[in-house]
């Protein structure tokens, strides 16, 4: 699961 | 990637091919809000200074270049070449009614107090409030041409679909980020009258008049 603050979205 | 973010970031793009089609056809900007695209294209700069330091994929990254490109294409339209069309007088909305409050609370509310992250979550914010100006001159002028409403409905239905792929990705993947979900609410719920009128008139091939 990602870190919350990794930004994977537009 | 799920069909409802596929299905958002193309509405997304159509969104700003519709308003560069139409301003550049029409060779006029008239009825649409600068104000509202200084504050996209500022949206798109401050998230997007990422594409620096952290690399998702090579959709992502182009995705990014062209929301950062035709906004500033955009801007060039609006206030250099077809700038006698701009109808500045009903472009009244005052900015920083959105930026100051948007930057107070990405300072306060975010996930991490550092740069890059608290410029994303003003972003964020912003982004959730930058189509008031634009709603606010259609409200002013109390109408707005087709096109305008196919460019709104567009950008309307991109955050919208948004949601529905954070949902899906909160049951797929537990993925959930708080800010963008309620910002993205807010977001969507703006819009809500004005899919109404969408619906009830302009695709009833009626133009799209407010009540006086």
């Amino acid at each position: 699961q990602q870190a919350e603050n990794v930004h994977d979205e537009l | 990637m799920n069909i409802f973010r596929l299905m958002a970031d193309l509405a997304h793009v159509l969104a700003i091919v519709i308003l560069l089609h139409k301003i550049w056809k029409s060779r006029s900007c008239a009825g649409i809000s600068g104000k509202s695209q200084i504050l996209f294209a500022l949206v798109y700069f401050m998230r997007y200074l990422d594409i620096m330091t952290s690399y998702v994929s090579f959709y992502n990254s182009t995705m990014k270049l062209l929301f950062l490109g035709t906004s500033g294409a955009t801007l060039n339209l609006i206030y250099r070449k077809f700038k006698p069309s701009y109808d500045h007088n009903h472009d009244s909305f005052r900015i920083a009614y959105l930026l100051v409050p948007c930057a107070l609370l990405s300072l306060f509310l975010n996930h991490e107090f550092s740069v890059l992250e608290i410029l994303w979550t003003f972003s964020i914010y912003l982004e959730s409030v930058a189509i008031l100006p634009q709603l606010f001159m259609v409200a002013k002028t109390g109408e707005a041409e087709s096109i305008t409403s196919h460019y709104l409905f567009a950008l309307g239905s991109y955050r919208a679909l948004y949601v529905c792929n954070w949902v899906y990705r909160y049951i797929a993947e537990s993925h959930f980020d708080l800010i963008a979900i309620i910002a993205g609410l807010v977001q969507t719920i703006l819009y809500c009258d004005f899919f109404y009128l969408y619906i009830t008139k302009v695709l009833q091939n009626r133009k799209l008049q407010l009540p006086a």
